[in-house]
């Protein structure tokens, strides 16, 4: 039975949500 | 110092003292100063106004304002708290607030329940996860099959809606991310500890006397 990832895990792997950019150079 | 970095600041609409925001946040001021440094350089890069437009902002994000992107509108709506359309300085000092690493554990689990609450019911419905798990595979060019966003839309809500009615509200979302403590790090920035590093030019454009306060 394959492994089911949580919604909200991948959810969060999103460029969009990356504010870090801001700060980098 | 003067009367010319004053003018100066008033070209920036809702600019407020960085003293008085740093009394309101867990930044210092020299660190709010060092902010004013990022928002002058975002806020100048399609239209110089001193606000920060929705294209400066997914500009800032992506190097390109044309893209559009459900979760950096999402925060962009969130920043600009008084909606107006532009985010001002005020706003962009108190929304990064929220992602320094020394503000408050509930502050950064409430900031994360409104991102994802899209439609701002105070819940957090199965339709709208389902959208940003479309909205993510869109932008990551990943297929998966209809019945695997469903199941893992089963597992997600079999966790995380205690009452299973379908919606998360936010006492099961706090419970949730006790549980799950990695869904926490988009809202930590360590950089916001060294924005005075990483922007030291704002020492030249201080108008505070004792920058080291």
């Amino acid at each position: 039975r394959p492994v089911v990832m949580n919604a909200f895990d991948l959810i969060s792997t999103s460029q969009g949500l990356d504010l870090g950019i801001l700060f980098e150079k | 110092m003067g009367c010319f970095q004053s003018k100066g600041r008033r070209q920036f609409p809702g600019y407020e003292d960085p003293v008085f925001l740093a009394s309101q946040t867990a930044f210092t001021v020299s660190e709010v100063e060092a902010l004013f440094e990022l928002f002058k350089s975002i806020s100048s890069s399609v239209i110089d106004d001193g606000l920060i437009n929705k294209e400066e902002f997914q500009l800032a994000l992506f190097k390109t304002g044309k893209k559009e992107n459900l979760f950096a509108n999402r925060i962009f709506n969130l920043f600009d708290v008084k909606q107006k359309g532009v985010i001002d300085f005020g706003d962009f000092v108190r929304a990064l607030n929220v992602f320094h690493p020394n503000a408050p554990h509930e502050d950064k689990v409430d900031f994360c329940f409104k991102l994802y609450d899209l439609d701002g019911t105070g819940f957090i419905e199965r339709k709208e996860v389902k959208q940003m798990l479309i909205a993510l595979l869109s932008e990551s060019e990943m297929r998966l099959a209809d019945e695997v966003v469903e199941s893992i839309l089963d597992k997600t809500f079999q966790e995380a809606d205690a009452n299973q009615d379908g919606k998360i509200d936010k006492t099961e979302w706090e419970n949730f991310v006790s549980h799950n403590p990695s869904l926490m790090k988009i809202m930590t920035l360590p950089y916001l500890r060294d924005i005075t590093t990483t922007f030291p030019s704002f020492v030249f454009h201080s108008e505070v006397e004792d920058i080291a306060t």
